[in-house]
């Protein structure tokens, strides 16, 4: 049996906002030492890796290995029904058809209680291999979100160009066309910081559509990593406490 | 206009 406490419902909504566009149906894979998603979306062109650490719940069990087949739309229906700082336990037994999630109040007796249908999901994990990436860059996870947005008003693509000068993100559209330079700053530690680690300058073109929708994430992170070598897909990294999400996104091809 | 490649050609099966 699977019995996950969360100290608040809100990581687990800010979570299903974060995959909810990309992705309807998953599995939710329970192990004891957390609890793994991986999806891509319909047309393959993105994926997306959310791993939750058991020590990051304040109880979890999980006895034996088990996947919970998950419709997001319904999970997101069965959240909005919890306070952002309710204190929420997921419990499914084995070979259920049913996961249970119960809502405590902080600060008052109420208990809510749901249970809501599993479902059987063919899903086709991939492998991603161990990749050694070209450039690394670090930046506050506001400020991807505020780029993403204003140049997909634009076009409907973006080239990412990292260099010594920094990281350059371009858009070419119909009527206008954008640029937004990000240079490195020298105080690393600063949270506002924008950290670029190169090996060789790297070009590649992305859909927009999908990186405004990975962009949902900074609400779980305040920082965001983007992770490039040419001709392969971007990576695109938002570490919180609890556990990551992570999103590879391929490239588009040369004009 | 270039076309949008599919995680396919970069990840295979586990």
């Amino acid at each position: 049996m699977l019995e996950a406490k969360l100290a608040e419902a809100g990581t687990l909504k800010k979570l299903l906002d974060a995959i909810k566009e990309l992705v309807t149906d998953a599995n939710f894979e329970c192990n004891e030492e957390g609890i793994n998603l991986q999806a891509m979306d319909n047309s393959h062109v993105a994926l997306v890796a959310v791993h939750l650490e058991a020590a990051g719940f304040k109880r979890y069990r999980c006895d034996r290995p088990m996947p919970l087949g998950v419709n997001l739309t319904s999970l997101t229906k069965v959240l909005k029904c919890a306070k952002d700082d309710d204190i929420t336990t997921l419990k499914a037994a084995d070979e259920a058809d049913v996961l249970n999630l119960v809502y405590e109040a902080k600060n008052s007796d109420r208990i809510a209680e749901y249970d809501m249908k599993l479902m059987d999901i063919d899903s086709d994990t991939l492998g991603i291999p161990d990749t050694e990436y070209d450039a690394r860059v670090t930046m506050p996870s506001a400020e991807f979100t505020r780029v993403v947005r204003d140049l997909s008003q634009l076009g409907e693509s973006v080239r990412i160009e990292v260099s010594k000068e920094g990281v350059r993100f371009a858009s070419e559209g119909e009527a206008a066309n954008g640029s937004v330079l990000m240079k490195q700053t020298d105080d690393d530690e600063d949270t506002q910081a924008i950290t670029i680690e190169m090996n060789q300058h790297v070009s590649l073109t992305f859909s927009l559509k999908y990186l405004v929708n990975f962009s949902k994430s900074a609400s779980l992170c305040p920082r965001v990593q983007l992770m490039m070598s040419n001709d392969v897909p971007l990576l695109v990294a938002y570490d919180f406490g609890q556990g990551y999400i992570r999103y590879y996104l391929a490239p588009k091809i040369g004009d | 206009k270039g076309g949008q490649k599919s995680l396919a050609n970069f990840f295979g099966p586990p």
